[in-house]
């Protein structure tokens, strides 16, 4: 059978040259891991939905990625994840915003799809809902990578968000 | 922000997005990823999205949906729809980028920055291929 498997791990990346070529081996290295877990599934005839949750997972667990492990700081200096997820046989879809707790917030998401009735559920409730519903719940500051710390500490530093018209509403 | 869409052998699509935001956020900021029609998009026999980027332009232009909308209103293929969905949030200011597959299995990329980490692999070739710029 015919199946297909595409990711990002976001954009916006540094300049050519900028990106030394060890960090380029190692973003690349966490694109492979992350393609071959979500292909796996898709050669042993799983499902797409169990695809990308294996997919993004891999990248979550990542810390050079912003997500999971390795997420930007708020203002406050606090990591807030939000994930989402759409099975488009069923046109079922399940997301969080602002969750603190969930080491996937990508399964946390398709918890919401498949073990409430709502879409979209948001910060302490949502941290709650991950909880009763048994998601693996880490300390907050398992999401603290030194980069990440380092790059809100510039950010302060000069509000290059306020400056950034691209990032004005951010 | 990270995201996976995939089709499966029993011709079923799926889409997924994780991010943490944006640095520096304030006042409970949320972006596109948790928006569904957004950042994140699925439709069987059409196509599936996940995008990254400047979120809010992303959830003006309904970026995802947008996509898909175009391969089944406008019968455009998913690499024109993903160049056009790209184009109409450069439009409006926004910059970032989106993966996306149709209802065939085939992957398209779009993007306005300088780059965006992506990769794809399928049963048709089946070594992993990854790119950054």
């Amino acid at each position: 059978g015919k199946w297909s498997l595409a990711i990002h791990g976001g954009a916006g990346v540094l300049e050519r040259g900028d990106l030394t070529p060890e960090k380029e081996k190692a973003y690349r290295a966490g694109l492979d891991a992350a393609l071959e877990a979500g292909a796996k599934v898709l050669k042993s005839g799983g499902s797409s939905l169990d695809a990308v949750e294996a997919t993004v997972r891999v990248l979550e667990d990542n810390p050079l990625f912003n997500s999971g492990k390795g997420a930007v700081f708020t203002a406050e200096g606090k990591n807030e994840l939000d994930a989402s997820i759409m099975d488009g046989a069923t046109l079922k879809a399940g997301a969080v915003a602002g969750v603190t707790r969930t080491r996937n917030p990508i399964s946390l998401a398709r918890a919401v799809m498949e073990k409430s009735p709502h879409v979209l559920l948001a910060r302490d409730g949502a941290d709650q809902f991950s909880k009763e519903k048994g998601l693996e719940q880490v300390d907050p500051k398992y999401f603290f990578t030194q980069e990440r710390w380092d790059q809100l500490l510039a950010w302060r530093k000069d509000h290059r968000a306020s400056l950034d018209p691209t990032h004005l509403f951010g | 922000t990270v995201g996976a869409v995939a089709l499966d052998q029993s011709g079923h699509v799926a889409a997924a997005t994780s991010t943490g935001g944006m640095t520096g956020k304030r006042w409970g900021r949320v972006g596109d990823s948790p928006i569904i029609g957004a950042g994140t998009y699925a439709r069987d026999g059409v196509c599936a999205v996940s995008a990254t980027g400047s979120g809010e332009y992303f959830i003006r232009e309904s970026a995802a949906r947008q996509v898909c909308d175009r391969i089944a209103w406008k019968g455009e293929t998913v690499q024109q729809a993903a160049d056009g969905t790209m184009a109409s949030i450069t439009k409006i200011g926004g910059d970032g980028g989106l993966i996306a597959i149709d209802g065939q299995g085939r992957a398209a990329f779009g993007m306005n920055d300088l780059g965006m980490y992506r990769g794809a692999i399928s049963s048709a070739q089946p070594t992993a291929r990854t790119a950054i710029y």
